[in-house]
Formats: structure tokens, C-alpha cells, sequence
């Protein structure tokens, strides 16, 4: 564990008393390992331990007869601070129903997550739509009906012939009709690279003027997360992820990633394949997983 | 890359960075690096391009090591197929059994994911896209029980290759790895050296955790090659290399795209040279 490690770079400072900055940098190259090894990107890292350095160097740290736990608590405490500590939730308000697009990478856990984002609203006094918008995967729309009985939850579908961009405005119309609060937009899978997939994003997003648009993004992805996180928000502009598959042990790095450059707050966990498994996030717990 | 015209510490430096930002890992990287410059000190590349050459060299002897090809015996093979969730598995086995049609095979689909909500419909999809039949029961129905019907339909049949879909399944889970292991002591039982494949599937985007899922199938199932799916993404796969230099694991194809065409036998060269591109 890092705390290990820390201590294994500080364990000869008795004879030396006082530390260097070099015993700072060695701790620091073990914090940046850990990191990497959580799959944090490797720009987002090499800035992360600029900004822990800057702290770590200080005399308190420098005198301090427990180095090891100073500099940890430092980067515990910058790693909580760049994941942001507001639980997730959900903005309705402005309009009814409000919708909520679920948007990212083919197999990420989107059409699973909109079904638990269902679920979680419904307990939360909310009346919500799924609106089934992948026409590209087979049995996508059976697999959003299956899920919907579930939870008895009304999926509104168009088969796979009608454009994704006018099922979604006419599931605006039909969200009204029928009293629900929230409709919940799931979208097929897309490479960030796919232009073509990537506008129509852009033109389901300007049909429908969502309140939230939601990165579903796998807790084990690799340093390419930047990559796609950058270019949805760019494109489409994101108002939070859902970090998915973090019943596993991935270190889920990409979190902080995604984090630190996109600013797109953290709103929920994946935890499970059953409906129910979908949590608020802690920063604090996110913080201490990355670091392993 | 190829605007360095030494081999400065510049040099070194953005290739750490470079193969690190392709999800080789922190250690695979050092090792990588490492070598390239004992190399370097030993008979002093002239150039970058030099070094790269050297290094891509280095990293197609670490793939390309295993056999190319599927042992896949008549009278009748089988293919277990596994990995984590959304890694590409279903789409993957309809790729597959398309590719084996059209070298002379006679596919059979088994739908042994029958958790997921829609899993047997969607292989259902592909196996009529794909012109190959589906061996199914409803949903909730055991999945030894799936591939046992699957067995007795090849053979019925006249089909010669077996490829058994699984619900994707996180190897933390000791019950479902369990539940895997049942399905290939129902297949070993059936078929002695069966089954001859057990695929595992891995998403080209995943990061360091893509070797703990190879260790942990490797340890439950006993995994004979990988599925590189997704490798159309942005991400390069760089996992695979510390796969190698662990588990000497052989990968056999690669999955380049959502349609049944995008998927090709893997091939060592092409891989680390679009590592540099
Ligand atoms: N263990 C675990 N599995 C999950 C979680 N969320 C989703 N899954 C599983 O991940 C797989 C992919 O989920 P989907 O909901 O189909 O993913 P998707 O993003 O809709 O996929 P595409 O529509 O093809 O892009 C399924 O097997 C899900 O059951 C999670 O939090 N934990
Ligand atoms: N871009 C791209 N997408 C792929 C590739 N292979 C599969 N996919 C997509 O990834 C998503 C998940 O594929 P599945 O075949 O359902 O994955 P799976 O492993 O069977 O998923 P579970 O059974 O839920 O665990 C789908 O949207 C596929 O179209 C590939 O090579 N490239
Ligand atoms: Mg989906
Ligand atoms: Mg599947």
C-alpha cells in the first residue's frame, strides 16, 4: 500500500534528522506510481504532484517526526479537494419534464444506469421516462424494456427505424402528455473520435434542451479517458458522470482525470448489475481507493 | 516523437510519457525503457528513428510470441468465451463466427448469458445477421443447462465448432467466477479436451486492471487467448504488453469497430506500429 511505500522512503531519516527536499521528491515519485497505477492520466499526475510538491516542501513537513503521514494527508487532502466533495443529484427543475441524457463509450454501463437513475428518482418523489434512443445496437430497445418492467418504469420507443434525434423531441411531447417529471435519454454507445455519432449528440441535445447531460464512464479506463471526456464536454457539454462498474477493483484513476480536467462533477457510482446498485459518491472513500 | 533529433533526456522522457499515455503501465514502461537504453549505451543508436525501430522490435517479439491461430479439432470444438461487463463478448462472438463460416466452419451459438436483460435476444440478432443458429432457453435458465442443449444441437446438426457466450462478470465475484468454472466442467465433461478455447475479451480502453482480469480467468478458467475489442477507440491497448510479459498469454484477434466485418487475427507488427503513429 502507498502508506507503506511512504514510510519505506522515510525510514533512515532518524539518523539524518532533518529532510530534504530530494527525501520529498523519492516520496513523491512513489505517489505519482501510485497514481499511474490507478491509471490516473499521466499529465493530470505530473500536475497533481506540482501542486502536492508546493505543500509537501514546507517546513512543517520538512521537521515533521511522522513525514510519511504528513505527506500522505497533503495528498489525501488535494485528492478530495480536486474530486469535489457535492453528493450527486439531479437537477429537474426548470422545465417538465426535465430531461436527462446518458451519453458515452459502447459498454460503459448506460442503458443499466438509466434504468438505476430511474429507480433512484422514482424513490426520490420524481416520476420519470426512460426513452429508449440507441436504434443502432440489437435488442438495445428490448434491453431498456426489460429493464423498465423491472422497475415499472414506462420506456417510450420507436423501434430502431425512426431517427434517435426525433424519438427524442417526440418523447419530450409524450413526457407531457403524460405527467412524467424527468424523461431519461439513453443513447447508443460512440467513439469520441466519430464525428458523425458525436453530432448527433449535438443535434438530440439541441431537440431536446436537456438539464443534464451525463458522461457514463468505466471506473477501469485507461488514460484515454481525458481524451473522451474532453471531447464530449467540448461537444456536447456534460453536467456530470456516472462512474461505472466500481463494485470491481479497478482504482477507478479515471475519475480524477476526468475531474481535473473537465471540472464535470461526480454524481453517482455504479456498484452492481441489479437496478438498485447505483450510490452517491464519497470523495474522501474515491480518494483513499485511487491511491491504494 | 519523431521531432527529437537526439537522444537526449528529451528523448527519454516523452517516451515514457508516450507509452505510458498508451496504457502500458508505470512498470512495463520502466522495463520497456529501460532496455531500449542499455541498448543505446551498448551500439549507440544514431537516430530516434533508430531507437523506435529498436523498440518496436522489442515489443512485437514480446506479442508475438503464441501460436497465430484457434486450436479448433473436429470433430466438434469448442470456444468458451469470458470476460468482464461491456467488454465486447457478445458482438465478438458473432464477429468470430462469421470469420470461421467463411473458412469452411460450421458455427453453433449457445446464448449462455441468460442474467443480462435482453442478452439472448441480442445474440439472437447476430446470429440471424450472421446466418448462424442460436441455441437458447429462457431467460433465468442455467447456463450448464444452455450448453449442454448446445452440445447435443451441434452434434444433431452436423456443426463443428461450438462458441458458448457468457455473461460478463467481474473477477471479483467469486460466484459468478464459480458459476463459470461449472460451465467448462459441463463442457470438459461432455467433450474430453473441451473446451479447446476460453477466450477472454478485453476492452482496448480498460487501463492497468485489464492484467488483474487476465490473472484472475487465467487462475479460474484457464484462459488460452484474448479479444482485443474497441481498438478502433483512441486508446492503444498498451496493457497487453505486461498480459505478455506475465501470462504469455497469445492474442488472437482484434475487434476494430461496432459492425461484424471490424475484426481481424491479430497481428504483432501492425499493433506496436500504431503504437508510434
Ligand atoms: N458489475 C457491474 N456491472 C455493470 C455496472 N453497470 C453496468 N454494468 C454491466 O455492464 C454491461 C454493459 O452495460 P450496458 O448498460 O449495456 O452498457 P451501455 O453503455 O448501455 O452499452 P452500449 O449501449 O452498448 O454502449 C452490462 O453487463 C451491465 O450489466 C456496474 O456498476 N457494475
Ligand atoms: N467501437 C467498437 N465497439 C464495439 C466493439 N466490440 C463491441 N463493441 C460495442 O461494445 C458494446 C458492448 O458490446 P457487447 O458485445 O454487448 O459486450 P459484452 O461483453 O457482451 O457485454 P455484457 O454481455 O453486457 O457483459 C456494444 O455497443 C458493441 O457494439 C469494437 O470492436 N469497437
Ligand atoms: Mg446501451
Ligand atoms: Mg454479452
Amino acid at each position: 500500500a502507498l502508506t507503506d511505500r511512504l514510510q519505506g522512503v522515510f525510514k533512515d531519516m532518524r539518523s539524518k534528522g532533518r529532510l530534504a527536499e530530494e527525501d520529498i521528491d523519492e516520496a513523491l515519485r512513489e505517489v505519482r506510481l501510485a497514481l499511474l497505477e490507478a491509471d490516473v492520466n499521466f499529465k493530470v499526475a505530473r500536475d497533481f504532484i506540482r501542486r502536492v510538491k508546493e505543500r509537501a516542501t514546507s517546513l512543517e513537513v520538512l521537521e515533521s517526526l511522522t513525514p510519511a503521514q504528513q505527506v500522505l494527508r497533503i495528498v489525501d487532502e488535494e485528492l478530495v479537494a480536486t474530486l469535489g466533495g457535492e453528493p450527486g443529484r439531479i437537477d429537474w427543475t426548470g422545465k417538465t419534464p426535465a430531461p436527462v441524457m446518458l451519453v458515452g463509450l459502447n459498454g460503459a454501463g448506460k442503458t443499466t444506469s438509466a434504468a438505476k437513475l430511474a429507480l433512484t428518482l422514482r424513490k426520490l418523489g420524481q416520476r420519470p421516462l426512460l426513452v429508449a434512443c440507441d436504434t443502432y445496437r440489437p435488442a438495445a430497445v428490448a434491453q431498456l424494456e426489460t429493464l423498465g418492467r423491472q422497475i415499472g418504469a414506462e420506456v417510450y420507443e420507436e423501434g430502431t427505424h425512426a431517427s434517435p434525434v426525433d424519438i427524442a423531441r417526440r418523447s419530450v411531447e409524450y413526457g407531457r402528455e403524460h405527467g412524467y417529471s424527468i424523461n431519461i435519454i439513453d443513447t447508443a454507445g460512440r467513439l469520441q473520435i466519430d464525428e458523425r455519432m458525436m453530432d448527433e449528440l449535438v443535434q438530440i441535445k439541441a431537440a431536446i434542451q436537456p438539464t443534464e447531460v451525463l458522461l457514463v464512464a468505466n471506473a477501469m479506463t485507461g488514460q484515454e479517458a481525458v481524451s473522451v471526456a474532453q471531447q464530449f464536454h467540448e461537444q456536447v457539454g456534460l453536467t456530470g458522470l456516472i462512474l461505472t462498474q466500481m463494485d470491481g477493483d479497478a482504482r477507478g484513476g479515471a475519475a480524477l482525470s476526468i475531474r481535473a480536467v473537465t471540472g464535470v462533477p461526480l454524481k453517482f457510482l455504479g456498484m452492481g448489475e441489479k437496478i438498485e446498485a447505483l450510490q452517491a459518491y464519497y470523495p474522501d472513500r474515491l480518494a483513499s481507493r485511487i491511491l491504494g | 516523437f519523431q521531432a527529437r533529433r537526439e537522444l537526449d533526456a528529451a528523448f527519454w522522457d516523452e517516451l515514457e510519457e508516450r507509452l505510458i499515455q498508451a496504457d502500458l503501465g508505470a512498470h512495463t514502461t520502466a522495463d520497456l525503457v529501460d532496455t531500449l537504453r542499455e541498448t543505446h549505451d551498448k551500439r549507440r543508436f544514431d537516430s530516434p528513428e533508430q531507437a523506435e525501430a529498436a523498440l518496436r522490435q522489442e515489443m512485437m517479439r514480446l506479442l508475438g510470441g503464441g501460436t497465430v491461430g484457434l486450436n479448433l479439432p473436429l470433430p466438434l470444438a469448442v470456444i468458451l468465451v469470458v470476460g468482464v461487463n461491456g467488454v465486447g463478448k457478445t458482438t465478438s462472438i458473432a464477429k468470430l463466427a462469421k470469420f470461421l463460416a467463411q473458412s469452411g466452419r460450421k458455427p453453433l451459438l449457445v446464448a449462455g448469458d441468460t442474467f443480462r436483460a435482453a442478452a439472448i435476444d441480442q445474440l439472437k440478432v447476430w446470429g440471424e445477421r450472421v446466418a448462424v443458429p442460436v441455441v437458447a432457453q429462457g431467460p433465468g435458465s442455467d447456463p450448464s443447462a444452455v450448453v449442454f442443449d448446445g452440445i447435443k444441437a451441434a452434434r444433431a446438426r452436423g456443426a463443428d465448432v461450438l462458441i458458448v457466450d457468457t455473461a460478463g462478470r467481474l473477477h471479483t465475484k467469486i460466484n459468478l467466477m464459480e458459476e463459470l468454472k461449472k460451465v467448462q466442467r459441463i463442457v470438459q465433461r461432455q467433450i474430453p479436451d473441451a473446451p479447446h478455447e476460453t477466450l477472454l475479451v478485453l476492452d482496448a480502453v480498460t487501463g492497468q486492471n485489464a492484467l488483474v482480469q487476465a490473472k484472475s480467468f487465467t487462475q479460474a478458467v484457464g484462459v488460452t487467448g484474448l479479444v482485443l475489442a474497441k481498438l478502433d477507440s483512441s486508446s492503444k491497448g498498451g496493457v497487453v504488453f505486461s498480459i505478455a510479459q506475465e501470462l504469455s498469454l497469445p492474442i488472437k484477434f482484434v475487434g476494430t469497430g461496432e459492425r461484424v466485418d471490424d475484426f481481424a487475427p491479430f497481428d504483432a507488427g501492425e499493433f506496436a506500429g500504431a503504437l508510434f503513429a
